[in-house]
């Protein structure tokens, strides 16, 4: 049966789509069958991989706006072990599609429940708000992963973040844990980085990952070639830090 | 009576709370009546005016749940010439309501309408979405300026943004024109942010701004002690950015 972990922060731009597609390539490279989710209209994580929406029939949107489609008809093959849910603009629609429709939460969750046992992992790249496909995210979710930027202004989010994990858990979803907070485009030639990072680690304690992704232009520049950073540099320190993640959450979600 | 521009792009962390901000600030530095609306739930702008919401009777969300309440009754000066109206999370049950209400996308149009003759500028820091707050904020603004990060992630969001624009301009607001595209967080130490500036050339041609903001850590390090950069470190090559753009758009609109 798959862990299904949502990866969420409602703040823009601090890694989401990037760390979904390296957990998802590393834990793919340790041959745990893994499938990606793209949430986001935006499409980022399906153009990350060179996944074209244009001549494909359907999209994730469809799940959304016809509950006989089945989600398993939507997955493409990107890498061995690695398959992906595209998504495209279209996807904007279901937003406004579900908010007057009874169970409108859970719409996801039921979609994804005949898959669940064809994986060990899936990842689901969410968009910047905690409107309803984020909350579909969520409720369908066992675990969340939050990756913050190393600055303030991505710090100071937190707050509303975890009051609404908790409202879900509450609400649609007892079994949704945070599985940890993932500090990203860590700067390590400032302070201000630094600061942050202790900041966060004061307030969330254990729940900070202690595997930090360092700020490198790398993981602007491998998006351009549809590779994931284990990919376009084998060697270089985010991939051996997103390779470290994939380590600790196959260890069943110990931390380091 | 007013300009009134929007500073939006649904692609997150690409720096529309910091432009928002900071040409807010050498519009006022020059004496320009300005006004900061925050359209944020997650209140970026506010909190990086140190503006804080809890001792607030009300904010940006009472003129979307209660017709009868006055903007102007919201607004907070913050510097000589420059006033706010906060957000707070409040501001996310907005979109909720008004998903069902007729002329929903106008509200913010007839709220803002009695405040535009108090001011020269008027500028409004978006979300990242294209959600309902956004096409309040697009219906009622004559501009709209687009922070695009040099990166490649970032830019290929553009071509979604631009046709939701033209869908407001064709169906709500006839006088929407886009003032210019604005490269953030050029970095120049590498060739990445250069390709991807020059491809957004090749594609928006003078659209583009000539301003470039370069990349620095003391944006992020500004908004901890409530500082526009002008004030953090006003020598710095992104104050003279910001208030090179803010000539710009002083000298009405003329391209550099
Ligand atoms: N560790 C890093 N160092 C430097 N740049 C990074 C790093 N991780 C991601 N990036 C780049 O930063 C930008 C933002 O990352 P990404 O798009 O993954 O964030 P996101 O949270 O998914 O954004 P959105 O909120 O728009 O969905 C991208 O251009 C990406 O290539
Ligand atoms: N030119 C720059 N160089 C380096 N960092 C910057 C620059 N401009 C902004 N930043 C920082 O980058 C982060 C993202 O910027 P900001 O929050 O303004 O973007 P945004 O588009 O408003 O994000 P969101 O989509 O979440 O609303 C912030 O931490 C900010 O301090
Ligand atoms: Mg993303
Ligand atoms: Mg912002």
């Amino acid at each position: 049966m798959a862990r299904v972990i949502a990866i969420a922060n409602q703040k823009g731009g601090v890694g989401k789509t990037t760390s979904t597609l390296n957990i998802g390539a590393a834990l793919a490279e340790r041959h745990q069958r893994t499938l990606l989710v793209d949430m986001d209209p935006q499409g980022a994580l399906t153009a990350s991989l060179g996944v074209s929406t244009y001549d494909l029939e359907a999209t994730l949107y469809s799940v959304f706006a016809n509950p006989h489609s089945l989600l398993s008809d939507l997955i493409v093959p990107v890498r061995p072990c690695l398959d992906l849910v595209p998504a495209n603009v279209d996807l904007a629609a279901a937003e406004l599609n579900l908010s007057n429709r009874s169970g409108r939460e859970f719409f996801f969750k039921y979609a994804l429940a005949p898959t669940r046992e064809r994986y060990d992992f899936i990842l689901i790249d969410c968009q910047p708000s905690l409107g309803l496909l984020t909350v579909n995210a969520l409720t369908a979710a066992d675990e969340v992963i939050i990756p913050v930027q190393c600055q303030f202004l991505s710090l100071r989010g937190m707050r509303m973040l975890l009051d609404t994990i908790e409202k879900i858990r509450v609400r649609l979803n007892p079994s949704l844990e945070l599985t940890g907070i993932l500090g990203t485009m860590y700067n390590t030639g400032t302070i201000h980085s630094q600061e942050v990072l202790e900041e966060a680690r004061k307030i969330f304690g254990a729940k900070v990952f202690n595997v930090v992704i360092k700020e490198s232009v790398r993981f602007a520049e491998a998006p351009v070639v549809h590779k994931s950073i284990l990919e376009y540099e084998s060697r270089h320190d985010g991939a051996a830090a997103y390779r470290r993640l994939a380590e600790v959450l196959t260890q069943d979600g110990q931390k380091e």
